[in-house]
């Protein structure tokens, strides 16, 4: 039987072969290793799954590469916005946090609601408070900027105006 | 979306989503990610889940608590519990996408319905595995 396991998702939709060069496939497969190394690197330590989850999503959402990292998807305002969960299946112990900005890891601040608070989730000032309380580090809107996202959104909004359907799994996944 | 699920050597699960989203999305739109049950879910007498995809269906279909429902009242492994909810709940009601999770002996399964997902995988043997498509 397995003693530890772990397993790490960056997303999923139309990933396109086409535009997916060896460098850059390259990139992604290297992009989920370093969050596989940081959450075996846990486990391997006798650490616990829950440390081991904070630490592979926290690897994640630094990685410019995936959607819900730096280049955390916009709102059609041009905006971003965060959401996070956590959940502890020792306990059912569990913490999210929802529509907020600032916090350079979102996984941290929802990690904040389940261990600081009595509550399971968050949103507005009070989520941002928590983190801040939790002594997490909080980015400027620069920090989570990628062209691509940005192209990404100005081509769905351009799409919009000319009134065509807007059904291709990777926008509506981020 | 990005996401994590593991077991540690003690035998305790946890599961890990961080800020999915749509592309030009309605400000405030909330998806499955921090929904726990809908797209995060853990629980050591049956699994982890993350999920990553159309938030609107997984929300619907709770589909993170229901692969847990499935193997604690139907009996059902994770990989057919995990299957059903990726390749028949989710992918007839116009859910695409996928999940991983973790069953309480450490099994790993990562059903997606789409044309990819960003996924890896390491047990305590020391064995990597990356994959996209």
């Amino acid at each position: 039987m397995t003693k530890f396991s772990l397993a790490v998702h960056g997303g999923a939709g139309t990933i396109r072969k086409s535009s997916l060069t060896p460098a850059l496939e390259a990139e992604y497969h290297a992009a989920l290793r370093r969050a596989l190394e940081a959450g075996h690197d846990v486990l391997a330590g006798h650490g616990t799954a829950i440390d081991a989850v904070t630490a592979a999503v926290c690897a994640l959402e630094d990685e410019p590469l995936f959607n819900a990292g730096r280049g955390a998807v916009f709102t059609s305002e041009g905006k971003q916005e965060m959401d996070a969960a956590i959940m502890d299946g020792t306990t059912r112990a569990a913490g999210a946090v929802g529509g907020i900005f600032g916090p350079r890891n979102p996984i941290r601040a929802a990690r904040a609601v389940m261990d600081a608070t009595d509550h399971v989730m968050l949103i507005g000032p009070n989520a941002l408070n928590v983190a801040r309380d939790a002594g997490l580090p909080f980015e400027d809107t620069d920090y989570f900027f990628t062209q691509a996202r940005w192209d990404a959104l100005q081509s769905t909004l351009a799409m919009r105006a000319e009134g065509k359907e807007d059904d291709d799994p990777a926008r509506r996944h981020g | 979306t990005v996401g994590a699920v593991a077991r540690d050597a003690a035998g305790h699960l946890a599961a890990a989503t961080s800020t999915g989203g749509m592309t030009a999305k309605s400000p405030g739109r909330v998806g499955d990610t921090p929904l726990i049950g809908a797209g995060t879910f853990a629980d050591n007498a049956t699994c982890a889940v993350s999920g990553t995809g159309h938030g609107e269906v997984f929300i619907r279909w709770c589909a993170a608590s229901e692969i847990a429902a499935r193997m604690r009242h139907a009996g059902q492994s994770l990989a057919q519990a995990a299957d059903h909810v990726v390749m028949h709940d989710l992918a007839l009601n116009d859910g695409s996408g996928g999940l991983i999770a973790v069953d309480a002996d450490g099994n790993l399964s990562l059903p997606f319905n789409c044309e990819g997902m960003y996924r890896g995988t390491v047990t305590q043997d020391g064995r990597f595995d990356t994959r996209i498509h």
